[in-house]
């Protein structure tokens, strides 16, 4: 090598100025077309997109923009490579390197071992296990203010602040919209008397009936009429209240097991809200309420496990399956709209003072959100993701727009408060490796 | 991974001039977090 360097002449030539012009010429076309593609997708965006053989094109997978690091990220497999990273941190390692392993782990990301539940590190047979570790009781205490809203997980406050016009401020200057990060939110519920539904509920044989359903529906009028309320609220929900007013047709989850004591508790908080006013209704004008968002950020060394910041009820979940792309502070701040392309389960519900959501939103390390009240969700998952094409393709048959993620709700969970109840500090899920 | 919460929250009341409104909304949901605060589980965010 040395005498190679050493002895190689270089020789110095213009390049011809042909190859110039053709290489200009190729980089013009190549933009034209990019641009042309662009064009057409934007056109196609609400339209059925049909292939050559006129059925319905799968749904496109989105191009981010942003600096060559977004777009090199964006050509990458990072579901699939998500998945092999979850597998290959299941492998159990061997019995003598485990203790050394974790420490070495902890000490890079800063994992506080003092507060792990379990004293012998022996006992965690791979990385995927030590990750979704388990803290000792008391070391987390709550806020003992009844009126404070808690911190869901450990973590750093990335962004906070109120949503105007519908829209979330990602970083300084990027926004993202509501109805983006958790799909239209238009109420899906059986309507507005809730207590009164909930005692006629109470009252109809276990069994689910007609007449009790059409009851429901009377009631719900009634209260619509009587109150005179116009379904809107500002900056949040865009669109009329709508006229069939039916419950979701969506499968409800059979596994969800109703916790009596988070129950009760719940009951009594939502008992303190004004004139039992349900969520979705405006305020009065005593107490005109905004919307405000907040964004935490779990580190690779934080505990993952996530808790309910206050008592509310879970009312329906929407898995969307995007991408997973990471969601470092850098790729936040150079990524626009990054919570509305990766992979998040959205979980919407009320609480006492009205509207009330939680998302968790996956990374390509983290990829796998887990919900403790849900058994049937499945997230970065190849069956969710072929079920998420054949649903974009079977709206696309239908004529419509892909609404982007697949629902369920809670209702059954429980009958009186037609949701899941959650107390505040209650473990909720988290996330795994992979 | 990431957490995004989004609530409604009563954004308090202006008082009067008489009752010394000083450009600030009385009551309301309150921040007890700055940016880039790391924060633990039951932490308070805010007040209602």
């Amino acid at each position: 090598l040395n005498s190679a360097l050493k002895n190689t002449k270089i020789k110095w030539e213009p390049i011809p100025i042909a190859l110039g012009v053709g290489f200009l010429g190729v980089w013009q076309l190549y933009r034209i077309q990019r641009r042309e593609k662009h064009t057409q997708r934007e056109a196609d965006k609400d339209e059925v997109v049909l292939d050559q053989q006129g059925r319905p094109k799968k749904r496109e997978k989105i191009r981010p923009s942003g600096p060559w690091t977004v777009q090199i990220m964006s050509t990458l497999p990072l579901k699939a490579l998500s998945r092999l990273w979850g597998r290959f941190n299941e492998l159990d390692i061997p019995y003598y390197l485990r203790v050394p392993g974790f420490k070495l782990y902890s000490f890079i990301f800063g994992v506080n071992l003092s507060e792990v539940s379990e004293p012998d590190l022996h006992v965690y047979p791979n990385l995927a296990a030590f990750f979704y570790r388990t803290l000792k009781p008391g070391v987390r205490p709550l806020d003992p203010n009844p009126n404070a809203v808690l911190s869901p997980a450990d973590g750093k406050v990335i962004q906070f602040g109120t949503i105007e016009h519908g829209e979330v401020e990602q970083v300084k200057g990027v926004t993202y919209s509501l109805d983006a990060l958790l799909g239209s939110i238009r109420p899906t519920y059986k309507g507005p008397a809730i207590e009164a539904a909930a005692d006629a509920r109470e009252q109809a044989s276990d069994k689910h009936t007609k007449a009790g359903e059409e009851d429901i529906m009377r009631a719900d009028e009634e209260f619509a009429q009587v109150n005179g309320i116009s379904y809107t609220l500002p900056n949040l929900f865009s669109g009329p209240w709508p006229k069939d007013n039916k419950p979701s047709e969506m499968p409800s989850d059979q596994a969800t097991k109703p916790q009596p004591s988070s129950e009760a508790e719940v009951r009594a908080d939502l008992a303190l809200s004004e004139a039992k006013r349900p969520w979705w209704a405006p305020a009065s004008a005593q107490t005109p309420t905004t919307l405000y968002y907040c964004v935490i950020y779990l580190a690779p060394g934080d505990y993952h496990r996530f808790h309910s910041p206050v008592s509310w009820v879970v009312e329906s979940r929407r898995h969307f399956a995007g991408e997973l792309y990471s969601v470092s502070p850098y790729l936040q701040r150079t990524m626009p709209g990054l919570f509305t392309l990766n992979e998040r389960v959205v979980l919407l519900g009320r609480w006492r003072w009205g509207f009330f959501s939680y998302t968790p939103v996956g990374a390509t390390n983290v990829g796998s959100i887990k919900i403790n009240f849900d058994r049937e969700l499945r997230t970065n998952s190849l069956t969710t993701d072929t079920a998420a094409d054949r649903a974009a393709e079977e709206a696309a048959a239908r004529g419509e727009p892909y609404s982007g993620f697949a629902e369920a709700t809670y209702e059954n969970a429980s009958r009186v408060l037609g949701g899941h109840a959650l107390k505040r500090g209650e473990e909720m899920g988290g996330f795994q490796l992979g | 991974s990431t957490i995004v919460l989004v609530f409604e929250a009563p954004k308090g009341v202006r008082p009067s001039l008489d009752e010394g409104y000083k450009g600030e909304r009385k009551g309301g949901f309150r921040w007890k977090i700055h940016q880039g605060k790391k924060v633990k589980v039951g932490e308070a965010l805010g007040y209602v």
